[in-house]
């Protein structure tokens, strides 16, 4: 597959809002995030996933810094969305794997979480492109993340000594 | 900023399979994808949020042609994970506006959710990285979805003719 994982990152100062059980109609992504943009938060990933044809969870997350503009802003468009809940998590790090030939996942995914099962690390949230797999931990894992997804990929090693991927 | 929006595509023959509420305890997420890679399943984009600290939401995306396969991984699975509801769905397609430098996503996932929101087009679940925006949509609005989106992006114009982002 010529999948080529080239590194290992962590990011921390982050954080993440989540918002439960939002009204899954046309719109109302809009006006969270013009909302957001109007309060001059920059948004780091978006994630949304469907809860059913009616609901819908959007998390987002930001820099330490812009989490209490960005909690704000959340909190002044709730009701026009009908979200149920705010979940809100600043002490969270992001471990992602980086790599070219991503796209089928499987062989990378499947090992990164692996890694982080075995390390007994709890993954709160996924993302992934072509050309990163990041996953969202605990900030007292973030260490323990990182040596785990560097030693599941051999990234201590030159890359012509590893097994693939 | 210099973000700069280069183009949008549009990708069809996908599916999409939702697991509702998984145990969110280390290791369930490496069971559903060593699964799925025994089945020779290639994943495209994984996608989890969390509802509260006991459960979380997992979709994943599929080429067509994969989906009867995946889904008869993940009836196998369901009940190792705690999973309480399964949604698949294959009506659907993958909006994405591509481009570099756009880590803060908030001009451009805002104006790409804005003209999705004027086109009454209902965002199904969304993923983000440094280059791209991606809206799952019904598979009956994709032509309407990408025309909403290319013209807010102004991308039948050159670029230095464009409105920044
Ligand atoms: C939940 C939200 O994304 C909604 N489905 C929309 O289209 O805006
Ligand atoms: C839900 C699942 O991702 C779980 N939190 C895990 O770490 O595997």
């Amino acid at each position: 597959e010529g999948i080529l994982v080239s590194g290992a990152t962590i990011q921390k100062n982050l954080a993440k809002i989540g918002l439960i059980a939002v009204d899954n109609k046309p719109g109302n992504a809009a006006k969270i995030f013009a909302h957001l943009a109007g309060a001059q938060v920059i948004v780091n990933d978006i994630i949304q996933t469907e809860i059913s044809s009616e609901k819908a969870n959007i998390s987002f997350t930001v820099g330490s810094a812009d989490l209490a503009d960005a909690k704000k802003a959340i909190e002044e468009i709730v009701r026009q969305v009908q979200c149920q809940d705010v979940f809100v998590r600043d002490d969270i790090a992001e471990v992602s794997v980086v790599g070219v030939g991503m796209r089928s996942h499987c062989g990378v995914a499947d090992r990164m979480f692996k890694a982080l099962a075995v390390a007994e690390v709890n993954i709160d949230s996924i993302t992934t492109s072509e050309i990163r797999i990041s996953c969202i931990v605990d900030l007292d894992d973030a260490e323990k993340a990182l040596v785990a997804v560097c030693e599941a990929f051999e990234l201590d090693k030159p890359a012509d000594e590893r097994t693939s991927p």
